[in-house]
This record gives C-alpha cells, structure tokens and sequence, in this order.
C-alpha cells in the first residue's frame, strides 16, 4: 500500500514544487514507483517534468471536480517509475466549484483509495494558500512535508501552518503525521540563512531534515528545459543534495 | 485624491511584500502620503513595517467584514509621512466569510471610498492567490504593479495573471489599468536573470520598468529587525533600487 505526502506551505516561493519534482525522481531512480499529484493551478510541477500546457488534457481538475477516476489522469513522465497527474489553470476554478460540494475536503482522498495504484509513494504539489485545495491534499495525506526556506518571513509563517496542520489533524485526517522540516535555498554567504536554520532545529529538533538544500543555480535553471534538476545537471550541489534528501526520506521512512 | 495601486502576483516568494514595503518607503521619504493596506493573512507587510502579532488590535479582516471602517484601521509607522492597515491570520476567515457576502468583491473598494483618506498613495501588499483577497484589492486599485522574480517558473506565471487583469478590468473594475512590471531579484551572475529580463521586456515593452532590483542580502535581513532596506541599510544595492524605483513611479505617474 502507498504512502501518500503534501509537500506544502502557505508562503509563497520556498521550493515547495522545486522539492516535489527532485525528492520525486530522486526516489524513482532508487527504484521507487512514484506519483506526483500537481495540484497547484499554476502548474509549475507539471512544466519542471516536461508537460507543456497543450499537453495536460485530463488534469487533477477533472478528479476533483469527479469527472474522471484518477487512473485515468495518471501520465507517464519520461523519468522511469515516475507518473504525474498534471494541472492547469482550470484548478483555480475548483476552488470555488469545490465548496458546493459533497465531501469537498476528501474528494483526493477519496480518489487516491478507489484507485488503489501500485504506487510506493504519491507526492502531491501544494499551492501557497490553505485553501480548499491544500486542505484536500492534507485529508489525503499519511504525512506533510515542509520546505523552509532559510528567510526570515518563511520562519514567520512556520508556526501558523503547524498550528493549520494540528488542526486538520483533529478535524479531518487524525493519522495525518509531519514528517519534517526541509531547509531549502540555504546560502552559506549569509548569516540568515545559519541563524533561520539554528532557529527552527533549536524550535524542532530532529523534525528538521539533516539533508540541507543550498541555493544552486542549476536547480533554477533546470525547469526551463522541463526537466528535474537531477536529469539537467546530476552532479550539481542542487542535484546532490535532493539525492541526499531521498535517502534520509527513506530512512525515516524505514523503508529499505 | 489618492491613487490605489494593488501589488499582485499569484506566483509566491517573487518580491510583492518586499517591493510593498520599500516603495512606500521611499515615496514616503521624498514628502508622499502613502498608506499600506496589508491584505495577506500571513502578514508579512505588517511585520516588515514594525508590528508584532500582538501590536494587530483592530486588522484588514475588520475593514473587509465591515466591523470598522477604514479609518479606525489605520496605525502610524515609525516612518513619517507612512501608515498602515495591519493584517493577521484572521484574514484567513474573510476568505470564506465574504463568500456570503453582499458586493463580497468591491468590499475594499467601498471602504477606501468611504474613508476618502488624505494620502496621495495607497499601496496593497496581495497574497500568493487569485481568491477574493486579490480580487478585492484588484477591484479597489486605480492600477496593479506586478513584482517579477527572475525565475523561469515566475515569467510562467505572468502570461496567467496578465489575463486575470483583463479579465477584472472587464468585469469588475474598468478603470484598472496595468502600470507595470517591476523585475526583482535579479542576479548578474546568472545568465537565466538575463534572459527572463530580456523575455519580459520583449513581450511587454516599456511596461516594464526600467529599474531593476537585484538579488540583495540586506534587503532579506531587514524584516528580521521590523525595518524597511531603506531604514536598516540605506546605502545598500538593494535600497538604492527601491529609491530609483519610486522616482520612476512617480515619473510615471505624471506626479511632481
Ligand atoms: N535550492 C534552490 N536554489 C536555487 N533556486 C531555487 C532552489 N529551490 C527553488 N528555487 C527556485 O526558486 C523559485 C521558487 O521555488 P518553487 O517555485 O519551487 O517554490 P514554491 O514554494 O513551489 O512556489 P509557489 O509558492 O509559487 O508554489 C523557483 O524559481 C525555483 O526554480
Ligand atoms: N531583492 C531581493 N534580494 C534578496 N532577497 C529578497 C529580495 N526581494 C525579496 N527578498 C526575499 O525573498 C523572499 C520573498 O520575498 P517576499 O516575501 O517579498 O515575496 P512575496 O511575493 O511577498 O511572497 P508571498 O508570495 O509569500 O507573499 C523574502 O524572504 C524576502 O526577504
Ligand atoms: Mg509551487
Ligand atoms: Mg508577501
């Protein structure tokens, strides 16, 4: 049985989709099978592994909206082991679709059981917001993953979206668990980045990843080319150090 | 009678806040009226501008759910000449609150009318979403300023928000006009700043600014002490910008 994570966090820009894509094929070139669900209407997940607009036809949209079973979203990356449903615009229009609904909160979750794919993980993308759509991929999750960028504002934000995720787990999904704390765009040049990092170990402890992602230009240049950074440069720091977090990931996971 | 200017971009960490912030700043140092309304329930602008949580009495949510009117909202910065309209993660609530609503889209609009302010400028820092909180501030605003980060997955997104404007300016707000693209933190040593410039520059023409505000460690350390860049360094790059760019604006603006 698969295990399902939300890689989320409300404030904007901190690697959440940069995170999804390169833990994702990090853990697919260990061998793993795993589904990337893009569930930000912005998409990026779905352009960083080489889907252009023309080609998303049937998106996480149609699976919310219950258009269509997400089997039948599921496409086929051209990274081995790796699948993608893919999103476009048109999600904006679920959240407000979504409201008027039965079960809004669970309908990924209730989409991801009834389809019981052979998936080691599934790994959904989140938008910056805690709107109806993260809130779908929080019920849907076993775990919640959290990349912090190493800036003041992103460890401002830390503590409400702790406090946003101990709340869906009492309403909505009790099992929900937080794996942890990524460090994303660490710059070893700059006294924030070491004291946003000593900050959230010192408020976290081991909840925070040892695997620390440095800022590394390689990992921004990858998307343009539609491809993970580990595929655009497999010898960057960028690359080396989302292959490094797929390792701790797996054993935290304790999974062999 | 003022000007209303919404800073928008659903792409997240692209430089909205910042640029929010340090603009009125600077326009507030050359001898301008200027008031920030902080319409992002993380709050980062309130923090940015020297407001802790527990300093947020009275809040943009009270405006929004008409508890208060505008001028009751308003607080004096430690800047001369700079007020602000707080906001916390209240705000969150209005989201779905002003669903129900009567002129749910145009409750931000009314009350800056009704308060009929003094200041010649009123800047709105929006949230990483095109949900009623932008839409609000897009209805409100005169004109939207878009932030542009020099990153692949940020130049995606414009084309998207660029229609939104369309779009408000049809069915809401008909005197919205786009003033233009500012592009922030940009990195002379990394040719993918260039070639996003370049790309903005070319679809857009002059609607891009000629000021460019670079990648500046100053500028990300300022929040931290409750400072604008303009207040914790003022001879830095990134100040320096954010002073060039007000007087472009004002230019701009046809303003003396
Ligand atoms: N380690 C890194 N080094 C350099 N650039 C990075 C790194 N991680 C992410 N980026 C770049 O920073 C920008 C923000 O990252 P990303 O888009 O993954 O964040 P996000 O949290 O998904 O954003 P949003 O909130 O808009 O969904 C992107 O342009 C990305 O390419
Ligand atoms: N020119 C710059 N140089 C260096 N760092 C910057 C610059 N502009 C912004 N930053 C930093 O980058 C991060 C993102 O900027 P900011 O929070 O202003 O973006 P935003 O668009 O308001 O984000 P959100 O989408 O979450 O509202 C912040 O930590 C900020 O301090
Ligand atoms: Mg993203
Ligand atoms: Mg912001």
């Amino acid at each position: 049985h698969h295990r399902v994570y939300a890689i989320a966090n409300q404030k904007g820009g901190v690697g959440k989709t940069t995170t999804t894509i390169n833990l994702a094929t990090a853990l697919a070139a260990v061998g793993k099978r795993v589904l990337v669900i893009d569930l930000d209407p912005q998409g990026n997940a779905s352009t960083g592994l080489g889907f252009d607009q023309s080609d998303r036809t049937v998106t996480a949209y149609d699976v919310l909206s219950g258009a269509v079973p997400l089997r039948q979203a599921i496409r086929h990356t051209r990274i081995p082991g790796l699948d993608l449903v893919t999103s476009t615009v048109d999600l904006l229009g679920a959240e407000i679709e979504l409201i008027d609904m039965d079960r809004r909160s669970y309908r990924m979750r209730d989409a991801v059981e009834a389809a019981d794919t052979d998936h080691d993980f599934i790994i959904i993308d989140c938008p910056p917001a805690l709107g109806l759509l993260t809130l779908n991929a929080l019920a849907a999750a076993d775990a919640v993953l959290i990349p912090l960028q190493c800036e003041f504002f992103a460890l401002e934000g830390l503590s409400q979206l702790l406090r946003t995720v101990d709340r869906i787990k009492r309403t909505f999904n009790p099992d929900l668990e937080l794996t942890g704390v990524v460090l994303t765009m660490f710059d070893k040049r700059n006294n924030l980045s070491e004291q946003v990092a000593a900050d959230a170990r010192g408020h976290l402890g081991d909840k925070v990843y040892d695997t620390v992602i440095p800022r590394n230009v390689k990992i921004s240049e990858a998307p343009s080319h539609g491809k993970p950074a580990l595929l655009y440069d497999y010898n960057c720091a960028g690359s080396r150090a989302y292959i490094a977090l797929a390792k701790e990931f797996l054993r935290r996971e304790r999974v062999p």
